[in-house]
């Protein structure tokens, strides 16, 4: 070899000019995959549209049925387990994926009929103290990521970023918010079409009341947070979709209903009842909860400059000015929206926290605030593990999720928990109406459908939450 | 599973009180003003 190196005698002689054609297509075509591959797809709302990106044994997963093979995983799993086979069962699970069995509640193991309830246990009271500090972690688990935004683009891993409208949603002109719905009726928005519920309720802590008694009687409509409430609440009886809740007229009082929205309109789409685990609430220690999460957010009752619905501003839609910085892109002036008002001296911020199978899988709300609304987008349910996040682009965007959005001390807060294969039912105590990972046709990436909580507490118009407090959790399939 | 926080606070102010990788449990302090 060393003689050979070393004596071969070098002889240049040129290339074939095909050869040399062929490698110029080869680099151009390289650099042309490469653009694309680093394109941002619009929609014809100027939302990005997210399509799969990775190596190729994320193709491979992507070609897999996720959402089937979740569903079939959590109805294995709710299958009840003979009593003798659970405590063996349980400690080995335990052992296998770290679980600390000295903090849940029941201790028992042979309470928890199947694994999936075993997965969803609870903690015993006092093993989570909590921080005094503005912010707590929202659940067990491993802090994978977190910072400042920039440019609405939040980054997964470190050179990948997904956008912040295709994670949260963008407000649509013309859809019905928060504060044009002060009466809190429970709205499925789709950005291309609005569909209206005109059932008379307001969700006070999962327990449903009609809005006359929350808000009290009398004709003529009044609306809004200024009605003196009067009464004892005691919840409505669910009446079945398609029943009109609003022309019974014994619900109170007469409520003014949202417009149905042309053809479109529908009936809302009853999804069943979720677990409430927060205990019954009288009146008064609703008012008093209101009045301790307002005093939390520092006396930031009114709406703050964030959550207020803004103009667009845009000039393309002609009513001139601009709110939003000039040499923003087109797509992003587009729509109103409460992540572009931040207020001065402030910016946007994230923390991502993975939960893996062995940690308690219950989400507690990370400070003091009032959600205002939730977006629930159907998508895959890719793993979000850390192997998979550093490999699949955009997978938080992919992934199916409920956007929990409202307002803190500091104007906009947003709390996202994302599915994953193993756990694709996302539950929200609060939020009975809510269903994920469920069968049927899954709408195209973006959509989402949207229920607004404004009638949950008549104080602060949305659903307060206190720091800590149970806000649901993530079960199997 | 994944919970994802998205949050307006002081620029200047709020401080991250956590490291990548970390492990946490509910009610841990995460960040501060």
């Amino acid at each position: 070899l060393i003689n050979a190196w070393t004596e071969t005698p070098t002889k240049w002689y040129p290339l074939p000019l095909a050869v040399g054609a062929l490698l110029l297509v080869a680099l151009q075509y390289r650099k042309k995959v490469r653009r694309a591959q680093k394109e941002v797809m619009l929609d014809e709302n100027g939302v990005e549209v997210v399509k799969l990106k990775g190596p190729w044994h994320v193709h491979v997963l992507g070609a897999l049925p996720l959402r089937n093979m979740s569903r079939l995983w959590g109805y294995v799993n709710s299958l009840e387990l003979p009593v003798w086979f659970r405590p063996y069962g349980f400690k080995l699970y335990a052992y296998a994926f770290g679980c600390n069995l000295d903090e849940i509640e029941p201790r028992d193991l042979r309470a928890y009929p199947s694994l999936g309830d075993f997965f969803y246990r609870k903690l015993r009271d006092g093993v989570r103290p909590v921080d005094d500090a503005i912010l707590v972690s929202p659940a067990d688990g491993t802090i994978l990521h977190f910072g400042a935004i920039k440019d609405l683009r939040v980054e997964q891993v470190k050179g990948i970023t997904y956008s912040l409208d295709a994670f949260i949603g963008v407000d649509k002109p013309g859809s019905i918010n928060s504060s044009n719905n002060p009466l809190g009726v429970v709205v499925e928005h789709n950005p291309d079409m609005t569909v209206v519920d005109d059932r008379e309720f307001a969700n006070v802590n999962g327990i449903e009341y009609s809005l006359g008694q929350l808000i009290g009687g009398g004709n003529g409509g009044s609306s809004g947070t200024n009605t003196p409430v009067s009464g004892t609440l005691t919840p409505m009886t669910e009446e079945p979709a398609g029943a009109g809740g609003a022309s019974d007229g014994d619900s109170g009082g007469s409520i003014p209903r949202l417009p149905r929205v042309g053809a479109a309109a529908k009936k809302f789409e009853d999804q069943g009842d979720v677990s409430v685990v927060e205990p019954e609430r009288s009146l008064q220690e609703t008012l008093a909860r209101d009045v301790s999460v307002a005093k939390e957010m520092m006396g930031t009752l009114n709406r703050t400059p964030s959550m207020t619905p803004t103009n667009d501003n845009d000039n393309e839609d002609g009513n001139g000015g601009s709110s939003t910085p000039a040499g923003r892109p087109a797509h992003e002036r587009k729509h109103s929206s409460p992540i572009r008002n931040l207020r001065p001296g402030h910016s946007l911020f994230f923390t991502v926290v993975y939960l893996a199978p062995g940690d308690y899988h219950r989400f507690h709300s990370p400070t003091a605030w009032v959600v205002e609304k939730r977006r629930h987008f159907v998508g895959e349910l890719f793993s979000v593990s850390p192997w998979m996040a550093k490999r699949l682009e955009g997978l938080f965007v992919l992934n199916e999720r409920v956007a929990l959005l409202g307002r803190w001390r500091y104007g906009f807060f947003g709390m996202v928990p994302v599915g994953a294969t193993n756990v694709g039912s996302i539950h929200v105590n609060f939020d009975k109406n809510l269903r994920t990972n469920v069968r049927g046709r899954r709408p195209p990436p973006g959509r989402y459908s949207e229920a607004v909580y404004s009638g949950a507490s008549v104080l602060l118009g949305g659903q307060p939450l206190e720091r800590a407090q149970e806000m649901g959790g993530f079960r199997l399939g | 599973s994944t919970v994802v926080l998205v949050f307006e606070a002081p620029t200047e102010e709020f401080e991250f009180k956590v490291r990548p990788g970390e492990k946490v449990k509910v009610g841990q302090k995460l960040g501060d003003v």
